[in-house]
């Protein structure tokens, strides 16, 4: 129907996947879990850092549109990245590890892996 | 989001998601569609985690983020996780983690160390049902045997329902989107009964990973929040999964 909610009969033969419902593969990485957690993310990081910068500016704009000040960022990049000491091992090692190679900020990186805790804000 | 176990008539199991994220975060009128979805998309990759060069499990993710939202331990289990909204939510357990207060489990970690440390099904329904989390949130786990399905529902500090399958009165699926399941959804966001319907129209003698490709597929279970699908054979040890879109007209969520 061409009025929300937009149901449509079960469709069919849709695999394998292609047309305008399908955007693309996803592709495949290791990571080594007998290497350090601070390293075992940096070559899929490395591989995807302008990606990940890319949604991080993303959420910083839409953070700046409700809070011009840029008082918000500037509470995630000094209030979050002193909790990641807080976080249980591995996960606090692997988040400084992917701050390192991306080179986005670790408070940033931190509020990007709690997002669903803060989501519900 | 939307999840289901499913299992057929010879008594193999699949387990299949949605992952729709970025509500209200920003709209982008020029191609009218969400913006954070967009930007997460070209993140998605599949992760093989190894130990001693063997495989551990292998999951769905968005680079930089560390937990798990689609998992699975080859031959073992598979698991998803859909979001559950609750006024007593995650917010509340971000104000006692900073009080001091760190007896709670942070949602993505606990299902990564669910994958990574579980060696059956059944300790891996105890550790999601009973582990003290920070937020509320809906665990779909398969398994590997005949009736290993359950969808898990979570609040933050115990397990209200662990609705699993049951063969013997019909019910060869589970299925969940963000609603708990004895209560009717959201009028304004009723993904479940469509996807619902198709489930019964396919029926469990044709249900397979192509069908239930999709069942994913169809709209509004497939909609402008929808980043990618996963389609997960725990007996074969494959995950596959794609990146997606939704063209017009399509729902918002």
């Amino acid at each position: 129907q061409f009025v929300p909610p937009y149901t449509e009969d079960c469709r069919k033969g849709m695999y394998p996947p292609t047309g305008p419902t399908f955007k693309g593969s996803v592709p495949w990485y290791k990571i080594n879990l007998d290497s350090a957690p601070r390293k075992r993310w940096n070559q899929l990081i490395n591989d995807k850092k302008v990606e990940l910068t890319n949604l991080i500016q993303v959420i910083k704009d839409l953070a700046i549109d409700f809070f011009p000040s840029g008082k918000l960022i500037e509470l995630v990049d000094k209030g979050l990245a002193p909790l990641v000491d807080t976080l249980p091992s591995p996960f606090d090692e692997e988040l400084k590890g992917i701050a390192d190679v991306s080179g986005v900020p670790l408070g940033e990186i931190m509020l990007f892996n709690i997002f669903y805790e803060v989501f519900t804000v | 989001c939307t999840s289901l176990v499913a299992e057929d008539k010879a008594g193999k199991l699949y387990h299949a998601r949605n992952l729709d994220f970025g509500l209200f975060l920003g709209w982008d009128i020029k191609n009218n569609s969400w913006m954070v979805p967009e930007y997460l998309k070209p993140l998605t990759v599949n992760l093989d985690f190894q130990r001693n060069n063997r495989t551990v499990f292998k999951s769905t993710n968005f680079a930089g983020y560390v937990g798990v939202l689609t998992g699975m331990k080859p031959g073992t289990f598979t698991l998803t996780m859909n979001e559950r909204f609750s006024i007593d939510g995650g917010y509340i357990g971000i104000i006692e983690w900073i009080l001091g207060k760190r007896s709670g489990v942070w949602m993505s970690f606990l299902t990564r160390s669910v994958l990574e440390n579980a060696t059956s099904y059944t300790q891996a329904k105890d550790q999601l049902a009973n582990t003290e989390m920070l937020a509320p949130a809906y665990f779909i786990l398969g398994g590997n045997q005949s009736g290993e399905g359950c969808v898990i529902t979570r609040s933050r500090t115990a397990c209200l329902d662990i609705w699993e399958l049951d063969l013997k009165r019909g019910r060869w699926y589970v299925l969940e989107t963000n609603y708990d399941h004895w209560k009717v959804p959201l009028f304004l966001d009723d993904r479940r009964t469509p996807a619902m319907k198709c489930m019964n129209l396919t029926t469990q003698a044709k249900i397979s990973l192509e069908s239930i490709y999709d069942i994913l597929s169809t709209k509004p279970v497939l909609n402008k929040l929808t980043t990618y699908t996963s389609l997960m054979d725990v007996s074969a040890g494959t995950i596959e999964s794609y990146q997606r879109n939704c063209p017009d007209p399509c729902m918002p969520w």
